[in-house]
Formats: C-alpha cells, structure tokens, sequence
C-alpha cells in the first residue's frame, strides 16, 4: 500500500510541477507529503509560485491563478492515470483571454489520446475544439446541433 | 475508448422525444446561451454512469431529473451512453443504460442487460471512471481541487494508486 | 417596525419583478413572503420562471439564470435605496456573450447617477465602461494605467 | 458622491511605493490578465471603510495585508479612500484613512482625524455603506443572493429598511 501510493504520489508530482511550470511561464509549483516517514498520517500539501511571486497561500491566489493550479493537479493525475473520457464545465469561467487560449491549447494536445468534452461561453477556448456542440432551447426544450466552427454560425 | 453518443429520453430539459446527443472522438465543444441544457448534458453522464449524486445534478432527488412541464412530470427518463472503441472496458460493443422512474426506482443495463450499479463500476475502473472521480469537473467546482485539504488531496492521490 | 419593512419589500419586489423581466426578456420572478400575515415569522422566497419555462428552484437554475436572476435582486434594491458605489467583481463569469452585453448595458443606464467599480474579464462588458483602469503586475508588483476604452490597449 | 481615488501604502501587492489608483465618476472597468491585482482594489476598498473580514479579503488576518515580499513582510499598510462630492455624508472634504500595523493594531482616520470604526460606519450609511451591505460582490460570491435561505433575504430586506 505504501508502495503504490509513493509511486502515484511521485509520479503525479513530478507532473504537476512540469505542468505548473509550463502555464505559467516559469512559475513553480509543488506538492509534498505533511509528514514524510509516515505519508498516510498526514496530508499532501500543495505549494504555488506563480512566476515573479513568492510561495503563497492558496487561499490568498487570485481566482485564475487557482484555476491554473488546479488545471495543472488534473493534468498531473491525467497524465499518471488516464480516464478515457474528461467533462469539464465552464473551466474558464475566471480565466483571461491569454489563460483560456492557453488551456485550449493544452487539451488540444492531449485530446489525440483522450476525450475531453468542455463546456465553454468562451470563443477562443471553443476555437480549438475538433467540433462543437451547440445547444439551444425552445419553450423549454433543449435540442443540439452540431459545427465545425463557430465561424458556421456568427 | 470514448463516448460517441448519448440518447437521452425525458431527461431534464431535453424534452419527451428521444434524443440523440453525438460526442465523438477528441475534443468537443460545448456552446451555447445561458440555460440552453448545456450542463445538462453532463448531468447525463453523470446520471448514466452512476457517478454521482442528485445534489451534484442539481436535482432535489433523481426523479427531478425527469423531464416535467407545468407540473406534470413523464414517467421515466432514460439515458442511453455509447462507448466507441470499448474494448479497454473488455467489451466490442458497450452501451450503458441507466432509467429512473417516478417512483424513485432505477436500474442500470449494460448492452441491454440488467447490471448492478457496483459491478458496473467494478468494469467502468478499467477506463479510469470511478464515482467520485476527476474526470468530471462539474460548473463552478474547478477550485475545489487547491481548496481541498491536505487529507483529502492524499486520499484523491491513494484512490489513483 | 412592521410598516417600514412593508414598504421595503413591497418596492424591492416591484422593481424585482420589473427588472427581471427586462433582462429575461419576459421572463417572470417574483419575491414572496413565507408568511404573509407575519412576515417576520417566515422568510422571503424568489421564484424564477425564464422565458418559455416553467417556475423553477432556484438550485435547478443553469449558472447564467442564477445570475441574471441575482443581479436583478441586486438592482431591485439599488433602485429604492442606492449606495453611493458599488463594486462587482467578475459577475460577468457564468454569462453568455448576450447577457454579458446586456448586463454591461444596464451599469451604463445607471451609472448616470451612481458609480460602478466593475472589474471584468469579458470586452463586450469592459466596451461600456466610461473609462478603464488597467493592472498589471511585475515581479509581484501590481500598477494600474488608465484608458478610455480597450481598442487603445490591443 | 463617489470614490474619486484610492491611495495604497504596502497594501498587498501594490508595493512599497505610496500608489494613486484612480477611480472617479460614472461606470469603471477594472481589466488586466490574471494574478494582476485586480480584486486586490475591492479589497483596498473593503479595507478601508471597514466592511468586511479579513477572510473575505483572503488574508489569514489583518496584517496579511500588508504588502510582502520574499517573507519580509513591511510594518503597516495604509489605505486611503477619497470620496468626490461627498456632502450626502455631511462634510466638504471626505477621506477615510485605515492603517493595519504588523502587530495587529488598526487604526481609521475621517479627514486626518482618528474615528472609531462605528461611528465612521454611523456616517457611512448615509451614503447606503453598511457593513455586510450589498453593494460589494466579490468575486465568486455573485449567485449568493438567490442561494441563501428565505430567512436570510428577509434580514437583507430588514436592513435595507
Ligand atoms: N426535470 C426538468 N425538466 C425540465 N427542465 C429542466 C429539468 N431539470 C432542469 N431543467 C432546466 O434545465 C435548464 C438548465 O440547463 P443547464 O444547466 O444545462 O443550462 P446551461 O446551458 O448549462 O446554462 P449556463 O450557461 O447558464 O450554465 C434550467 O432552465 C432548468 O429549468
Ligand atoms: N500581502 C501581500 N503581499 C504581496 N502580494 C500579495 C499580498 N496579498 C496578495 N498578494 C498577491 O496578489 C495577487 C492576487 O491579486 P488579485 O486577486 O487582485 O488578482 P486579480 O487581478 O483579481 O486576478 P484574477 O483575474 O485571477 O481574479 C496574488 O498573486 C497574491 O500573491
Ligand atoms: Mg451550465
Ligand atoms: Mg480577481
């Protein structure tokens, strides 16, 4: 049991800081074990440097430096363990447009191996999408229809 | 594998009319305006695969999630999931079924034949979809992930090992 | 006691329902006493009810129509006893294009009379500020630089 | 009556150099990526006129506010907010100073002279400022108002009566 958790934990860390790293032009990011002889005695505690800053507080991070953070963490797991399918739902919510463009681009990369199904009220996020699901709804009733591009529609 | 469709009957605000929902391959897209049944979508997922609970569809129990109109609520509402390429789930064909009635009851059908909910998760595994998973990141719960506690981040990274 | 409450609720709810139906386009809300005889017994309920739906819990409600919903609440109060600022930040992030235009819209109405601090992720809501103040930081540094509108940024 | 400008004193990541951040009249946008310091300004704000918990400026306490850099952390912060045309409070002249000290002490000044905390707020609603008012959204907090409990939106009405 030790054994199995080390190699996810050390696995997962190392991604999580190579991810960090990389939505954040250089900054750092890490995870560690609260109590290292005895990882299952206490937490794993998660440290954020977002480039140019010192370590902070998750709690004191803005709302697009958490989502990053935690983007970065799924990535981590992703990458160690893959589910064959990802939702995600309005991810890019407290996002900027650099951020959002950026994310795009990630799971872009990631989606030739893997389904990622993103709900999204962002253009420039949508825009890397192999295809778009468009929803509507009439007198209460939703119905789909599906484009390349949201160039199809505007 | 990956979810090429989801057929969606009375389920939520896509009306009585079966309803054939495509996915597909990669990464898709999902847009539209305010309260069009995006999210609804995920709920079916969510719903069909067992993989969460009725707070997290945003329904006050599961036979909220049957389609209603002016007080009247359908019967039922059934959710049809089909996995393309399945065979990581060790099946050629994989079409999961999940019904919820308006007593209350549901049952779950896995290539048209009755499964219960926990073997069915026991075959979901082997495509890493667990309940309570992180594959699903449900509107708004994108933070949780760095506001969790430590004890429960070392219990997100003991369920993955 | 009882008759100052009265008059409050009874004009917040007017607006209420007045403004909703404005942002939903026609749409229905409603605020109702729990109980009517002794409202200080019961609280107060909202009903929603979007174009083209029926009534809904509010908890059933997609995140755009929460939000279209409370700022319509936030609005009814201002109408009959306004602050001399308000302050909103990022409300706009579970709006559709549409309603972000629409909510950026309504701000400039009554900013003739009442200041707005908005801050915002979304152009189409920034294009009605009369002015922006613009913060960047650097090495942990915030500064702000202002402009008046953002096509002299980009 | 409105907030012409705010002056900041180390106050979170606005530095060490005393900063003028303009505001004034009518409808203004606050823009800039991510991290920039955007919702630092709503704190400066909420600081300042004694509004809120440091909680809700996301400081562990009082003196997280104080601007840090590499765990040095300075021996005050000062906030200064100035309000244009501001006779709906009673005066000419309307600036509120707070400053929080390392050690925790916080002091508030109206004009230059020190006031305490409730009769700056005595003052305040006459402009409809109330602590735990309505005015103030902070980011993340917008679709509270219609999840709160019935009794809670009844206080809301009670206080603004
Ligand atoms: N059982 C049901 N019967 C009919 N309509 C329902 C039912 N359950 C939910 N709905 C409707 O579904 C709508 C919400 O859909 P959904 O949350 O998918 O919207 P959305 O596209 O995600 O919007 P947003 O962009 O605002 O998040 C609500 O208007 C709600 O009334
Ligand atoms: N006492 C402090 N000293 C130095 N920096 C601080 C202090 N308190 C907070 N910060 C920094 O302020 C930054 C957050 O600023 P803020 O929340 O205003 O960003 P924002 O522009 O609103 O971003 P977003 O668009 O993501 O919401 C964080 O990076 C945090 O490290
Ligand atoms: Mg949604
Ligand atoms: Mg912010």
């Amino acid at each position: 049991k030790y054994s199995a958790f080390m190699e996810a934990f050390n696995n997962i860390r190392k991604n999580f800081k190579q991810i960090y790293s990389k939505v954040s032009y250089q900054g750092k990011a890490d995870l560690l074990l609260e109590n290292e002889e005895d990882p299952f005695s206490g937490g794993v505690s998660i440290f954020v440097k977002p480039r140019g800053k010192d370590v902070q507080y998750v709690e004191a991070m803005s709302g697009g430096e958490q989502t990053l953070a935690a983007m970065s963490l799924i990535f981590a797991i992703q990458e160690y363990k893959p589910s064959v399918f990802y939702y995600f739902d309005e991810i890019d919510a407290h996002l900027d447009e650099a951020n959002a463009y950026l994310l795009g681009q990630m799971i872009k990369e990631k989606s030739d191996k893997v389904q990622f199904i993103v709900v999204t009220l962002r253009e420039n996020l949508a825009n890397f999408a192999d295809k778009l699901i468009g929803v509507t709804s009439k007198d209460g009733i939703s119905k789909t229809l599906t484009f390349k591009s949201l160039k199809e529609v505007s | 594998a990956y979810i090429e469709k989801i057929v969606v009957t009375n389920f939520k605000s896509y009306g009585t009319e079966k309803l054939e929902i495509p996915l597909g391959e990669g990464f898709i897209g999902i847009v539209g305006p305010n309260g069009a049944g995006k999210s609804n979508i995920g709920d079916a997922i969510s719903f069909g695969l067992g993989l969460s609970t009725s707070k997290t569809m945003r329904a006050k129990n599961l036979t909220h999630l049957i389609y209603s109109k002016q007080g009247h609520r359908e019967d039922f509402a059934q959710v049809d999931i089909y996995f393309a390429k399945p065979q990581i789930f060790g099946y050629d064909e994989f079409v999961i079924t999940r019904i919820i009635y308006k007593d209350g009851k549901s049952l779950y059908k896995l290539n048209g034949k009755i499964i219960r909910e926990k073997d069915l998760h026991l075959i979901l595994a082997k495509g890493g979809i667990y309940k309570e998973g992180y594959n699903i990141v449900l509107q708004g719960d994108i933070v949780k992930f760095v506001k969790i506690t430590p004890t429960e981040r070392r219990k997100i990274i003991e369920d993955v090992a």
